[in-house]
């Protein structure tokens, strides 16, 4: 992005092409997103997965996933988060809640192949892993070794519990092991079990060892899954950090440490280095204005916000309250595209299309679900209209020009919005 | 349920602060 007017923002076009299509370019890390600590803030660096700055990026063998693939992905992780934010809405608008010796058959979310990864450390002494950045699901899990029934192929060794002098597995009997979705018991020993959306899943050993997020600083007796059956689309990582609200999560976890607190930030280009932060450190840019409350009656594991409202170049469309309050709204680093309420998609796809054709520009035929695309072939930067998501309280989030457009190739670039089917998805 | 994606967030610092109960967008944090 070059510039950014009150109505609308330049984009170069160059710029717009995310991974995989310009995976051939070279990693941009900064000095700033190396692992780091300071006093307050424990900073890791974000790449995206399929980005030059992966460490999984060897591992593909040129086989990247099409974006047709990435946005099938996306669609499955979206539907299956509705299914778990329905179950559990109807179970506290008074469902009885019966003894269940089984748990909902979906913990957590599909995974979605546009997702971002992050490095982390397990066991003394500290092996490394690139796992899953995921803040839809609450428990952090890695394939174990000698996965005892199945692994698929990762990128770096399996994490070894005999290897590390402070892994321990929980007792079926600790409480820790009741803070599971889906939980079992071996021999006395505690057994997770995360299954997702688009039918990958993970069992094993719910299990503690010393997590290291920076070369400074470590967690002891970090709850995590010791996975020794798992399948599914994870691509080659060894696994996902869990970055929910529930008590699995490393947030919840490591409460007493950070405080409850964490950011993060996902780079413009797949070529560069975004930050996941923990600690109080994280907060001093963020000025009430710039904050929304956490809606946390509305259900466990996700980030609930009130969307109360869209702008399009600067202008405030005509949607009724009623559209964003019968759904309500996730943040979630998992999915790709927003979805939005189909009367509030329609209306910013309208809005957006009238401002794309005023200005000219040729429309080009629809990519999976996103149905409002453009052939910028012959140019080298563009205007596009500016987006606003506004939240309660009055926090704005005005899309960055990178994040308006998802562009599969020069002539077909799309609003990176999607609707959902049903008013009440 | 509407979900604000990834693409949206780039170049946003999102904050979480669970104790708070807030969530914050810190424009062009990377």
């Amino acid at each position: 992005a070059a510039g950014r007017g009150h109505d609308h923002a330049m984009l170069r076009v160059e710029d717009m092409l995310p991974a995989p299509s310009s995976s051939s370019s070279s990693c941009d890390m900064s000095r700033e997103h190396k692992h780091g600590a300071t006093s307050s803030r424990t900073r890791m660096p974000i790449v995206h997965r399929h980005g030059p700055c992966s460490p999984l990026a060897d591992a593909h063998d040129g086989k990247l996933p099409s974006h047709e693939e990435i946005l099938a992905a996306d669609q499955n992780r979206a539907k299956s988060i509705q299914r778990r934010v329905s179950t559990t809405t109807t179970v506290s608008r008074g469902k009885p809640k019966r003894n269940r010796p089984s748990l909902p058959a979906s913990s957590g979310s599909a995974l979605g192949t546009g997702n971002y990864v992050v490095t982390i450390g397990l066991g003394t002494p500290a092996g490394r892993y690139t796992v899953v950045f995921d803040t839809g699901s609450d428990t952090t899990w890695v394939q174990c070794e000698p996965c005892v029934v199945v692994c698929y192929k990762q990128q770096e060794k399996l994490f070894d519990p005999a290897r590390s002098s402070t892994y321990a597995n929980i007792s079926c009997a600790a409480p820790a092991c009741s803070d599971l979705y889906i939980k079992g018991c071996s021999g006395g020993h505690c057994l997770y079990g995360v299954q997702y959306g688009d039918g990958s899943y993970s069992i094993g050993f719910f299990a503690m060892d010393t997590l290291t997020l920076s070369s400074y600083d470590a967690i002891k007796g970090f709850r995590f899954g010791c996975g020794e059956r798992n399948e599914g689309l994870y691509g080659e990582a060894a696994g996902l950090l869990g970055l929910g609200r529930g008590k699995t999560s490393l947030p919840v976890q490591a409460y007493d440490k950070y405080g409850g607190v964490f950011a993060h930030c996902f780079p413009a280009r797949s070529s560069g280095t975004g930050y996941l932060d923990f600690g109080p450190g994280s907060l001093p840019a963020v000025s009430a204005k710039l904050t929304t409350p956490m809606l946390v009656d509305n259900g466990p594991t996700f980030y609930y916000v009130g969307l109360t409202g869209i702008r399009v170049g600067g202008k405030l469309l005509s949607i009724p309250q009623s559209v964003f309050t019968t759904s309500g709204t996730i943040v979630d680093s998992g999915t790709v595209i927003t979805r939005l309420p189909p009367a509030a998609y329609s209306s910013l796809r309208s809005a957006f299309a009238s401002a794309m054709a005023e200005r000219g520009y040729k429309k080009a035929p629809a990519l999976s679900l996103l149905d409002t695309c453009y052939d910028f072939t012959g140019m080298s930067e563009v205007a596009i209209p500016t987006v606003s998501l506004l939240f309660q309280g009055g926090a704005s989030l005005d899309v960055h020009a990178s994040g308006i457009i998802y562009a599969a190739s020069v002539s077909q670039a799309c609003l990176g919005f999607a609707g959902n089917k049903e008013d009440d998805d | 349920v509407g979900i604000v994606g990834n693409t949206q967030l780039k170049t946003f610092g999102v904050v979480y602060d669970i104790g708070k109960k807030v969530v914050g967008f810190c424009p062009g944090a990377c």
